[in-house]
């Protein structure tokens, strides 16, 4: 009877609500460690640091859980009809992604099925190229300016190659034609050949 | 314009502008960051050649020398909120640190919150006219996140009414904190703290380490730079030892524990105020890392529609990069994270204030649940960003692997948060202290609030059910 229910990988709060049973979960896993550690007459640090790998898996699963929920929160706020289902995209590759990434965690905790996964792997592609199209637009809209990105391969006008090779002269090596080291290393050696 | 990247933002079903009011929380906030940001770009003090071409002690003159002309810029502008000048920082040293980082953040900051009303009167104005220049020392070389094993001490002379400050062994020398090498006058040093024979745990005292005039060592202070690293080459991180230093009582932070002249202690109201600043920082991390990710996928992506490789069906034209599903599921799922983490360090940043307006209030009540959110999402965010920032780079080929990429630059700068303010492991076992506090509240029958509340429900899903 305590069961839970199988995630619904086209709802965003089906996912979120999945998040959080894995974060339980493994909370109750890591509970379980301590108090296996504790039964074996271990004193209570060295059960904690005999249980902390699945602590971490904890503390991780929680802050994951976390960071979807607010996710999911933020759409609420988002009035505007042509950027919310561009957001929508984000936040259910955001949620998927994190489900295939981990799907050990969520497929013990019996949220998910095999059979899903696949479906899952099918659904993260299909989001890629609704993406796709605003791939650009999205990035964009960091508004990052060049001179704060500093990077000739993100420059906003797309110019990468001419800037690169302008970037290239101006390396101090390139102050001289010929290096002052060739001179003091490599012209002595040659003329003794 | 490049045709590809042009073509890219004709054919986009959304307008930029909307969802940078969103990333920014809204058009008046875009507004002024890129006023901001044009105070900068503009400023001809800020104008230098790319410091990948200088050695380091050109790097350091560098920043020293657009810190001290940021600070007397602010007062020019008028710029006072706290978030407007982290952002004027931001630009001017294009999120790298610079040597007067933990002066501001801090160095100042630990003043308002502990400092006694007599100390702020005595300290905060030389601090803010950089009369005093103040970093914080707090790890050790032998000793880093976990602070209560640092082995600085503090003892109290009541004869004096002095603290004699003490390095007592090499593992106990300060090591790591920036500004401390070469620019700071003055440390806030945190040291375990022994008076009338007992140890009453870590405190915080502003010690001199540099003669105001001179900028010389003062006697029995050791203190330089700790060398090259990894990234940071702007930033002169130091080693700080201290041979029995003397500084009078009224040099420990006290305005919540107390040392009284005979030597006395009184107690603070909860111990955890002096990781009050680390809180502080650790939630600023989470937006940092939102930005670092934000810029590496701006250049992949962009990157990514520019350039050409390879052939999907013989004898056609080099597709774009970005219309590979390898290249999409590489960077697309980074991209959602990049606007999940702006989401997250938006949400920080609230609950930050929040509960600090409750402590002033007198009610600590969230201060545990902060501590742990903030140490968790630390870890989790720098930890996904880290591995991040690395598939960014690598996606852009060997280009990526160039410093005009950009990408070594971003990387190099953002990792350390893996480790400074607390190790992330070390992070994510204090969070799962919490979790496993609120476990055992539930199962003894307590309602819990926040993000946490969830084990109430699954308490009851995971216990046996009747059949």
């Amino acid at each position: 009877g305590s069961r839970p229910t199988v995630i619904s990988i086209n709802d965003l709060q089906s996912l979120v609500e999945a998040y959080k049973l894995r974060a339980a979960n493994l909370v109750e896993t890591a509970m379980k460690s301590l108090q296996t550690e504790l039964q074996r007459s271990t004193s209570q640090e060295d059960a904690w640091n005999n249980s902390s790998i699945e602590l971490i898996r904890a503390s991780d699963a929680h802050c994951h859980y976390v960071v979807v929920k607010l996710f999911a929160a933020k759409l609420s706020e988002i009035g505007n009809t042509a950027v919310y289902p561009v957001l929508s995209t984000l936040a259910l590759l955001y949620a998927l992604h994190g489900v295939a990434s981990n799907s050990g965690d969520f497929l013990q905790a019996g949220l998910l099925t095999v059979p899903q996964l696949a479906q899952i792997t099918q659904r993260i592609k299909a989001l890629m190229a609704e993406i796709r199209p605003n791939a650009v637009a999205l990035v964009d809209a960091f508004d990052y300016r060049d001179e704060m990105l500093n990077s000739t391969l993100g420059r906003y006008d797309g110019n990468v190659y001419e800037n690169m090779f302008e970037w290239a002269k101006r390396s101090p090596l390139n102050r001289t034609e010929v290096h002052e080291s060739y001179y003091k290393h490599m012209k002595p050696l040659q003329s003794k050949l | 314009m490049n045709p590809d990247l042009q073509r890219e933002r004709q054919n986009a079903t959304i307008e930029p502008e909307i969802l940078t009011n969103i990333l920014d929380g809204g058009a008046e906030k875009t507004r002024r960051r890129r006023e901001i940001e044009s105070l900068v770009i503009s400023d001809p003090d800020f104008q230098h050649e790319d410091l990948n071409f200088l050695s380091r002690s050109e790097r350091y003159d560098v920043a020293l020398k657009k810190s001290v002309q940021m600070y007397s810029k602010l007062r020019d502008y008028g710029i006072s909120d706290p978030e407007e000048i982290y952002f004027y920082k931001r630009c001017i040293h294009n999120g790298r640190s610079e040597p007067l980082d933990l002066h501001l953040g801090m160095f100042l900051t630990t003043l308002l919150n502990q400092a006694s009303p007599t100390q702020l009167d005595n300290l905060f104005t030389p601090a803010w006219n950089l009369e005093i220049i103040g970093t914080y020392a707090q790890t050790e070389l032998g000793h880093g996140t976990h602070i209560r094993g640092l082995e600085t001490t503090a003892t109290y002379d009541p004869s004096t009414q002095e603290f004699v400050l003490n390095s007592p062994t090499i593992t106990s020398i300060k090591w790591w904190p920036g500004g401390l090498g070469k620019t700071a006058n003055h440390a806030i040093v945190l040291a375990q703290l022994y008076t009338q024979g007992r140890c009453y745990g870590l405190h915080a005292f502003i010690v001199p380490i540099r003669c105001m005039k001179t900028h010389q060592p003062l006697p029995g202070v050791v203190v330089g730079d700790i060398g090259p690293k990894f990234g940071f080459d702007e930033v002169d991180n130091g080693f700080l030892k201290l041979d029995n230093i003397r500084i009078p009582r009224e040099n420990m932070l006290m305005k919540y524990s107390k040392v009284q002249p005979d030597g006395t202690y009184l107690k603070p109201p909860i111990d955890k105020l002096t990781y009050g600043t680390m809180v502080f920082i650790r939630s600023m991390i989470v937006g940092e890392s939102a930005i670092a990710l934000a810029k590496s996928c701006t250049i992949a992506i962009r990157y990514s529609a520019v350039r050409h490789q390879s052939e999907l069906r013989a004898g056609e034209p080099e597709p774009q990069i970005l219309d590979y599903q390898a290249q999409q599921h590489k960077l697309f799922p980074l991209l959602a994270t990049a606007y999940a983490f702006t989401f997250v360090g938006q949400y920080m940043k609230n609950m930050y204030n929040r509960i600090t307006g409750d402590i002033n209030q007198g009610d600590f009540s969230q201060l545990p649940e902060l501590h742990a959110l903030a140490a968790g999402l630390k870890a989790f965010t720098t930890w996904t960003v880290n591995a991040g920032i690395e598939v960014c780079r690598m996606s852009c080929g060997g280009h990526g692997y160039s410093r005009s990429s950009g990408l070594p630059d971003i990387y190099v700068t953002f990792t350390a948060t893996c480790t400074y303010e607390g190790e992330n492991t070390v992070m994510m076992l204090q969070t799962a202290r919490f979790l496993v506090k609120s476990y055992r509240q539930v199962r003894d029958g307590k309602q819990l609030t926040g993000t946490v509340s969830y084990l109430n429900e699954s308490h009851q899903r995971f216990q046996p059910q009747p059949t």
